[in-house]
This record gives structure tokens, C-alpha cells and sequence, in this order.
């Protein structure tokens, strides 16, 4: 059997609300270390891993690695009945064919049970290698959120450009072009405003905006998301969770 | 226009 409790139900909501648009469905794969979601959105130019690790949870149990299919739009539906402050606790039987997520208000005075019918999907995971990065960026999040926002209004793709002391986004389209330039700047006084650049190698990427726009959506995971880029590979557009694990998104490039 | 790759062509099976 499987059964987790998450004291922060609300990390769960949120989750799922950033990967929903972009995945029809998926897999969400729970073994002794955690549970865990690789998919590709329908174009396959995209790709979603999430992982929670097993002590992330306040609770944590499986006895047996189990894949569970689950319609994202679905999830979503019965995760919008949580309250924000509500514990989640998802539980499955072995080949049983539902989740159960039971929401916990804070105080206890309400308890309710939604049951999600499981589905067969088949899913094709990619190997992701261990790769070092010709560059590493990490960005406060709302302001990746804010730049991908404000230059898809000009044009359809952006080239991101970093160099030791700054990454630089860039875009162009009928009405115009555009480009902002975050310098690196190590604040410790307000650490969540900073932005850090660990470079081996310059380097210069093209993107659709689109999915940039959409990873964003996971903006209220983490204060903090870390873009890694190498020559001709896809971009790693990471936000880290804290004390509970990742939720990563993969772009091929343009 | 640039064209657009699956991460198929980066990434093989797992």
C-alpha cells in the first residue's frame, strides 16, 4: 500500500497547477524514496520531472514501487477542494484502480475524502544524463516570471545569453524588440533577491516563450529558479522545494 | 524561423 501525508497541502496544489497546462496526463511513480513524475507535453518538446522525497512527507509509506495514471485536469479539480492551510494525505491500495486524497483543516474540525479513478498510461521516460553546464543561473523566480512574461508580448522566442557578470534575454518581433539584462549580484541582505552566475563557458540559447511562460507557473514554489544551459542541449529550468525536493522542466532548444 | 527539436533527438530512452 501507499500512503503519504504532506502537512504543507498547499505545495501539492501548487504542483499541480504549474505542470497541468503542459501534460495531459502522467504517471506519478512512488517507491521507498519518494514519489515522483517524468512526462513530456504532446509536442514532446518539453518534458516535467518532479520529485518529492520520501522525508519530505510528514508520513510516508510504500510497500511496493507503484505507477498511478492520473488525467492532470482531473487532479486538479479535487486538489482545488483543499484548503490552502489543509494537510494531504494520498493513499492507494496495491493494484488498486483509485487515490484517495483526504484534506485535513488545521484545527481538525473538517476532514474530507475525494476518491480519483487511476488510469492506464503509457508513458515513454527519457534518460536524462548527469551533465555539467556550460552555465548556471539562478534567478529570484518572479522576476524570471515577470521577464518571460513581459517579452512575450514582443515576440514568440528569446535568445538567453550569459556571460560571467550578467544573463541577458533577449527577443524581437513585428512591433519591435526587446532586451533586459540581469547582472549577477550576490545580495546578502535580502538573499531572495538575488541573482547568482556560475559560468564555465559563455553561452547563447533560443527559446519558444511559450513554455517559458508556462514552467513560470511554478513561480510560487520557490523563491529562487535556476536555469542551466549547455551548447545544443535542452535548458533545465529548476525550482527547488524547499525541504521537500524538485520540480524541473527540460526545453529543447529552438 | 527556427526550427523547433524534440527532446527525443537530445535525450534517449531511460
Amino acid at each position: 500500500m501507499f500512503e503519504a501525508r504532506l502537512a504543507q497541502g498547499a505545495l501539492l496544489k501548487k504542483v499541480v497547477e504549474a505542470i497541468k497546462d503542459l501534460i495531459e496526463d502522467a504517471n506519478f511513480d512512488c517507491n521507498n524514496s519518494g514519489f515522483s513524475l517524468q512526462a513530456m507535453d504532446s509536442s514532446h518538446v518539453s518534458l516535467v520531472a518532479l520529485s518529492l522525497r520520501a522525508d519530505g512527507f510528514e508520513h510516508y509509506r510504500c510497500d511496493r514501487n507503484i505507477s498511478m495514471g492520473m488525467k492532470l485536469a482531473n487532479l486538479s479539480k479535487i486538489l482545488k477542494c483543499a484548503g490552502n492551510d489543509d494537510a494531504i494525505t494520498m493513499k492507494s491500495e496495491d493494484n488498486g484502480d483509485t487515490i484517495t486524497f483526504m484534506f485535513e483543516s488545521p484545527n481538525q474540525e473538517r476532514l474530507s475524502e475525494f476518491d480519483l479513478k487511476l488510469m492506464d498510461i503509457d508513458s515513454e521516460h527519457l534518460g536524462i544524463p548527469e551533465a555539467e553546464y556550460d552555465a548556471t543561473v539562478k534567478v529570484p523566480s518572479s522576476e524570471f516570471q515577470r521577464i518571460v512574461k513581459d517579452l512575450a508580448s514582443i515576440g514568440d522566442t528569446v535568445e538567453i545569453s550569459v556571460t560571467k557578470d550578467a544573463v541577458k534575454f533577449s527577443t524581437s518581433g513585428d512591433i519591435g524588440s526587446a532586451n533586459i539584462m540581469c547582472r549577477q549580484n550576490k545580495s546578502v541582505d535580502k538573499p531572495e533577491e538575488s541573482t547568482e552566475i556560475d559560468i564555465n563557458e559563455p553561452v547563447a540559447l533560443t527559446f519558444a516563450l511559450r513554455y517559458l511562460n508556462s514552467f513560470a507557473k511554478a513561480t510560487p514554489l520557490s523563491p529562487h529558479v535556476v536555469l542551466k544551459l549547455s551548447k545544443d542541449l535542452p535548458v533545465v529550468v529548476e525550482y527547488h522545494i524547499p525541504d521537500v525536493g524538485r520540480l524541473g522542466f527540460y526545453l529543447a532548444p529552438k | 524561423k527556427a526550427s523547433q527539436g524534440r527532446l527525443e533527438s537530445f535525450f534517449g530512452p531511460a
